[in-house]
């Protein structure tokens, strides 16, 4: 059961997919679990579709954490959304009308390869665990492996480097996994989320260059919305804006591919902290930072059903 | 202990470079000395003003304080043992679940 599990601790792989088979079992009115793919070692892709099923035709939220494995508060944010989701569809009218309204298709592990390492081995592990043919070091950086002007800008060339974009556009077997469920269901995927640590930002396109979306108007409104509800929370300031001014230029991330590939509302979130304790955000600190981006993007979501095109 | 004990002694520095000769330096350090960046995700993204995290392994550490001394960059150590920092989490968790 949802109370059973805690939400309040980072948990291993294993536990997560324990979890998802669980929720799969139990909630059958609003969840379905399934596997797009496997990743390099293996592993299966799990998403998890959430939202009161229906014969309707309903449109879609698309919702990654981990794509790079040491942000574990990113998983651990994906697991809060599905709970309080599931805990609070009664009571709370914003969310029954999301879950009624929509679906969600999340990805608590991005990177399962990554996230595993990062447990086993490499706490600081940041990329996936692929093998490269020339050189001793594994792994590309899941978000410089996307077409969009992949590897121009703030991605390196070298396998060694942290931000490799990799031999060619979607090497990745994930990446190449979520690019082929988003291309096949980009008609009703409203949104692209994507949770990353650490800096405290909600970015939106572009990243790989300095220019204004199409649609910057509802965007930007979305976020400024979204961050001001997050302040609201504990008084902790995010900044926001288009990623390539607000952090810094980059080519071949999701979120641009996202938005390139016809989804409108894109977005990257940037949790706790800023530095104080960085990747190793204590436990005690997931249950503040969850309820704070939970508001957020429950604002987001909101905001697109009512005020955007 | 935790990850065989690999993170005993290393250190999460903030370091920051005010002009454009510091960073040049550090960016030359940078492939000298293998840190692993925390934040930017990339040395090309340093500039002058910008905040970098490093996490430098314990061996490193003092050559790295050096370079800072001498090139006279600001800087702040934001975890003093990485080891330390992991392992006490980890005690904390099981007090919590005994609570």
């Amino acid at each position: 059961s949802l109370s059973a599990y805690n939400y309040e601790v980072y948990h291993s792989l294993e536990e997560i997919q324990d979890w998802m088979h669980q929720l799969n079992k139990t909630y059958t009115g609003f969840i379905h679990m399934f596997s797009i793919g496997r990743s390099y070692e293996g592993r299966s892709l799990f998403i998890l579709k959430l939202g009161r099923r229906s014969q309707a035709y309903k449109r879609a939220v698309w919702i990654d954490c981990g794509i790079h494995a040491r942000e574990w508060i990113g998983p651990a944010f994906c697991q809060w959304f599905v709970k309080e989701a599931l805990l609070t569809y009664r009571s709370d009218p914003a969310m029954k009308k999301m879950l009624n309204h929509l679906y969600f298709y999340i990805m608590p592990v991005f990177n399962v390869d990554g996230y595993h390492f990062s447990w086993t081995h490499d706490r600081f592990w940041r990329k996936t665990r692929s093998r490269n043919s020339r050189f001793h070091c594994r792994g590309v950086d899941a978000n410089r492996n996307w077409k969009v002007k992949w590897c121009v800008e703030g991605a390196s060339m070298h396998p060694c480097d942290d931000t490799y974009c990799g031999p060619f556009p979607e090497s990745e077997p994930e990446v190449k996994a979520v690019a082929n469920f988003l291309r096949k269901h980009r008609k009703h995927i409203r949104a692209y989320l994507s949770f990353h640590a650490y800096a405290q930002m909600l970015l939106y396109p572009y990243s790989y260059k300095y220019a204004t979306i199409p649609n910057f108007s509802c965007v930007e409104s979305a976020a400024h919305k979204a961050v001001k509800a997050l302040r609201s929370v504990y008084g902790v300031q995010y900044r926001y804006g288009p990623a390539s001014h607000t952090l810094y230029v980059s080519s071949g991330s999701s979120m641009d591919w996202a938005y390139k590939n016809g989804i409108p509302y894109s977005f990257a979130f940037e949790l706790r902290d800023t530095g104080y304790f960085g990747f190793l955000l204590p436990e005690m600190l997931i249950k503040p930072t969850c309820t704070e981006t939970m508001l957020a993007v429950k604002n987001i979501t909101m905001h697109l059903l009512k005020k955007c095109p | 202990h935790l990850y065989n004990n690999r993170y005993a002694g290393d250190k999460v520095i903030r370091l920051l470079p005010k002009t454009e000769g510091q960073v040049h330096a550090l960016k030359k350090m940078y492939h000298q000395l293998q840190v692993d960046l925390w934040q930017p995700s990339s040395i090309s993204y340093v500039s002058e003003g910008t905040a970098v995290d490093v996490h430098i392994l314990q061996n490193a550490s003092q050559a790295l304080l050096a370079f800072l001394h001498e090139a006279n960059i600001q800087y702040t150590i934001l975890i003093k043992d990485l080891q330390k920092t992991l392992e006490k989490e980890s005690s904390l968790r099981t007090q919590r679940n005994r609570r």
